[in-house]
């Protein structure tokens, strides 16, 4: 039941 | 050098069964304002983030920055030494690789002390940006635990779905589906009652083995926050005397 994001999509590496 | 003096042993040893599972190895960020530590999970779908205030400690120092590069299972080990109610004093010498840990006993003259390596552990900070979430849902942490607990066993994924309704949670499982409502509660507050607060219908997938993961910390506090806006990582937070410990989980999208 869709496909899992991972957070590097929402939050900056430094 | 770092010397922190935690009233009783319990909170160190919950905050550790709340991210053993999620994280093998991290660091505790120790500096003159406290303790924290951030550290996301292998496959990068989760973050955790805590924070040990200096002024929840007895007594505490640190002179200068000091990275504590911890594996979380052996933390967890040593620990597990401690009784629930011993004081705990952790220390740690500029650039040394081991972190000591002494638990004195409340009632009697017992004292132990325990060494623990510590490690060089490269992590990557993430910036996470201040986000306005769209939805606020305060609810008592063990109605979290149960939800979550329930419905991951019937499917894999939760939809969460905040509207005037109240804050709904949807299980869709191959042989069995579910739904549960709850309400604003009008008469009681956190945190018997449950606050919603929305700007925005919000509606949103979550891998629930993660949220099972993060009800752990419901040990540490009986009302849970959830922070939720369309496409954003869900915020699941818990506040405690002397910090708290907050989740970031990315969601899912369409099939």
């Amino acid at each position: 039941m869709g496909r899992q994001q991972t957070l590097g999509k929402f939050f900056q590496m430094p | 050098m770092l010397e922190a003096r935690l009233a009783e042993a319990a909170i160190l040893k919950r905050l550790l069964d709340s991210i053993k599972e999620l994280v093998t190895d991290a660091n505790f960020e120790c500096n003159e304002e406290g303790i924290n530590l951030q550290a996301m999970d292998n496959s990068h779908v989760a973050l955790v983030s805590v924070k040990l205030s200096a002024s929840g400690f007895k007594k505490y120092r640190c002179d200068r920055p000091l990275p504590l590069g911890v594996n979380l299972g052996s933390f967890t080990k040593v620990l597990k030494c401690a009784k629930d109610d011993d004081v705990c004093i952790i220390k740690a010498a500029d650039d040394a690789d081991i972190l000591s840990l002494t638990y004195e006993a409340r009632n009697s003259d017992r004292i132990a002390e325990y060494e623990m390596k510590l490690m060089d552990i490269d992590a990557d900070t993430l910036n996470i940006p201040d986000t306005d979430y769209d939805a606020r849902v305060s609810m008592p942490s063990a109605e979290f635990t149960r939800i979550v607990r329930d419905l991951s066993q019937l499917g894999e994924s939760v939809r969460i779905e905040v509207s005037k309704e109240g804050v709904r949670f949807i299980s869709d499982g191959e042989a069995a589906n579910g739904n549960i409502l709850l309400r604003q509660t009008d008469d009681d507050a956190p945190p018997e009652g449950v606050t919603i607060e929305m700007n925005q219908h919000v509606n949103l997938t979550f891998s629930l083995k993660y949220l099972v993961n993060f009800a752990k910390s419901s040990t540490l506090s009986n009302v849970v926050q959830l922070m939720l806006s369309n496409d954003v990582p869900l915020l699941v937070s818990y506040d405690f005397n002397q910090g708290h410990i907050r989740y970031y989980l990315a969601p899912k999208i369409g099939d």
